[in-house]
């Protein structure tokens, strides 16, 4: 662990007055090395590594605390505050059909997300919350959201042979008719390569104008996840993320990866398959949980 | 960028960051630098990159008897299938890396490769799972075992034994529920459904397939090495290569655990599956 690689570093370090580089070489080293092999990306290793160094550097050494433990703290720092404020912010507004779009990756989570996430606005604003099955793709798709969203007692709006788009915009209509306060959009997992679908993306927002536009992407996600969240940020201008699949043991740097490039806070994590199984994120756990 | 040595030439050092980048990890990486480092002679990017791709395929497992780069391969499945065996997938792997849609390209795959093929539906758990591999059942034109959702997925797959056997099937396809490798408890229920395999249809040749997302980093390692420690891992699907992803944790896993990739998936139309080509792939990898 990274704790065990550190006492070692700080066993060959005595009494030096402040931070610099050579008395936190090796602590550098470690932290990349630990970074990378959380998953966040290479160069965004690089980068945040290379500005908490610059920032500690020539710090004072703080009393009965060796440079490498405090140059972690430092590290510690700056990935909290990478990772936002905290999550669990919504833009819901008292007036009017608040629309939250959910996007991302094939089979990130989207649809079990939808689900989730009505819950919440229910529960914690208040307001009526219409699932719209936004997928005419995938097999089935919105029979799932069909199934999951009536179980859990939501009212699913379904419109076969019409595009997303279309679907979206009639589904608002239907939102206002019956009085909903919110309406959450769950669409196919699409990639960000893919022009013809960020297209489709693109087309939706512009009908329904969403208050908030939602990455899911799997806590897993490797090396790419700076890819995605820049493709998707890019064309759409994301408002949050929400990482799904954390109750997995993965370590999560694609967090870190995706909040670093698009400068949006993670807002919620999915920690099961169940509707309840839904937190608002909270940067230090997972800060500790890459850096551990 | 991270191995600090001096003496590395610039196409080195691209390679380092190539690897990293395509999530073949820090270990694996820095294995197949020294090892590059030790027999380049040259700098001429050409004879290095050859030599990458020898050092990473004699690292990976290529030749099993299952696998495509065989001079046999899926051939030897086809053989025995030919011979009158069943040849039983059982399809699994973390949530939403692509079972279901694979099961439905695998069984187009061997349809028409003139296999009589049966498919069990024994994801019994999630909503619409039944009814989505059922729609590529039908696409495939291929039928289909299933039972409703809540029942036990060990029914589903004793059932489809029994109807393999009667209907006398060359080929069986499980599909299964998602499951995280960490949670003790369907993991249990993955092994305990290769035990009714490995009972019922003991004359059968099973081939255990894992999916592993093309997107997915380090964390995969311990998927595959907790899916082998439960159920025996035969064979690796490397899904979703169409995305921006490079898949190298696939690589990885077959070097650290000596299973082989025998499938990858590339999109999500019912022929988006190919054999797994490891020189294809180095090629577009290090292109
Ligand atoms: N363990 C766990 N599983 C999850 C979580 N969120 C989703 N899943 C599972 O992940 C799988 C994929 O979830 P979906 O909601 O179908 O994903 P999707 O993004 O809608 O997939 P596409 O529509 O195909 O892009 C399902 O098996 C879900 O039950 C989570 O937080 N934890
Ligand atoms: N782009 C791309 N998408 C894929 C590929 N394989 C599967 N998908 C998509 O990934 C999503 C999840 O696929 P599923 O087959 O439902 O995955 P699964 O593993 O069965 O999911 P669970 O049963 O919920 O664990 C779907 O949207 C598929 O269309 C692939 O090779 N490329
Ligand atoms: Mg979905
Ligand atoms: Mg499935």
């Amino acid at each position: 662990a990274l704790s065990e690689r550190l006492s070692g570093v700080l066993k060959k370090i005595r009494g030096w007055g402040s931070l610099n580089e050579s008395n936190i070489k090796d602590g550098i080293r470690d932290i990349k090395l630990a970074l990378l092999e959380a998953d966040v990306n290479y160069k965004v290793v690089k980068e945040f590594v290379d500005d908490v160094t610059k920032e500690a550097m020539g710090e004072k050494v703080l009393k009965s605390i060796k440079p490498a433990q405090q140059f972690t703290k430092a590290v510690y720092d700056g990935l909290v505050r990478i990772l936002g404020v905290g999550g669990g912010e919504l833009s819901i507004k008292s007036g009017g059909i608040s629309v939250l779009m959910l996007v991302g990756l094939q089979g990130s989570g989207k649809t079990t997300t939808c689900v989730k996430l009505a819950r919440w606005v229910e529960k914690n604003y208040n307001k009526k919350t219409l699932l719209v099955a936004a997928d005419p793709y995938r097999p089935a798709a919105m029979e799932q959201l069909d199934l999951l969203g009536s179980k859990n007692g939501f009212t699913v709006f379904k419109k076969e042979k019409m595009k997303p788009p279309d679907i979206c915009r009639e589904a608002l209509e239907y939102a206002k008719e019956k009085s909903f306060g919110a309406a959450v959009l769950d669409t196919a997992g699409r990639l960000e390569i893919d022009e013809q679908m960020m297209d489709e993306l693109t087309r939706i927002k512009d009908k329904v104008d969403p208050h908030e536009i939602l990455l899911v992407a799997d806590a897993a996600t490797g090396q790419v996840a700076v890819k995605v969240a820049q493709g998707f940020n890019e064309r759409l201008g994301i408002t949050g993320i929400i990482l799904s699949r954390m109750d997995s043991d993965a370590r999560g740097g694609a967090a870190l990866s995706m909040a670093y490039i698009t400068g949006k806070a993670i807002s919620f994590i999915g920690t099961g398959e169940k509707v309840d199984d839904f937190e608002k994120f909270y940067p230090d756990r997972i800060a500790s949980r890459i850096l551990d | 960028i991270f191995t600090g040595k001096k003496e590395s030439t610039q196409v080195l050092s691209d390679i380092e960051e190539i690897l990293i980048a395509s999530d073949f990890g820090i270990d694996f990486t820095q294995q197949i630098i020294e090892q590059l480092s030790k027999r380049v002679v040259s700098s001429n990017p050409d004879e290095v990159i050859s030599e990458l791709k020898n050092i990473i395929k004699e690292k990976m497992v290529i030749d099993s008897e299952i696998s495509s780069n065989h001079p046999d391969s899926s051939h030897d499945l086809s053989r025995e299938m030919n011979q009158g065996s069943i040849v039983a997938y059982l399809m699994f792997g973390v949530n939403g890396t692509g079972k279901t849609t694979t099961c439905g390209k695998l069984a187009y795959k061997l349809k028409n490769e003139g296999k009589k093929t049966l498919i069990a539906a024994a994801d019994t758990h999630r909503d619409a799972a039944v009814e989505q591999l059922a729609i590529w059942s039908k696409r495939a034109n291929v039928p289909i075992i299933s039972q409703y959702q809540g029942s036990d997925p060990g029914a589903v797959v004793y059932d489809a034994c029994d109807s393999a056997r009667a209907r006398s099937v060359d080929a069986l396809i499980v599909d299964t529920a998602g499951r995280l490798h960490n949670k003790e408890r369907l993991m249990e229920e993955l092994k305990k459904i290769v035990r009714i395999l490995d009972k019922k249809l003991p004359e059968a040749k099973l081939v255990k397939l894992l999916t592993v997302d093309a997107t997915t980093g380090q964390n995969a390692i311990a998927q595959a090495t907790q899916f082998n420690e439960y159920a025996g891992v035969d064979g690796i699907v490397l899904t979703k290569l169409d995305s921006s992803a490079k898949g190298g944790i696939a690589c990885t896993i077959s070097g650290l655990l000596k299973i082989p990739i025998l499938y990858s998936g590339t999109g999500e139309g019912i022929e988006d599956l190919a054999d797994f080509d490891v020189d294809e792939y180095l090629d577009i990898l290090l292109s």
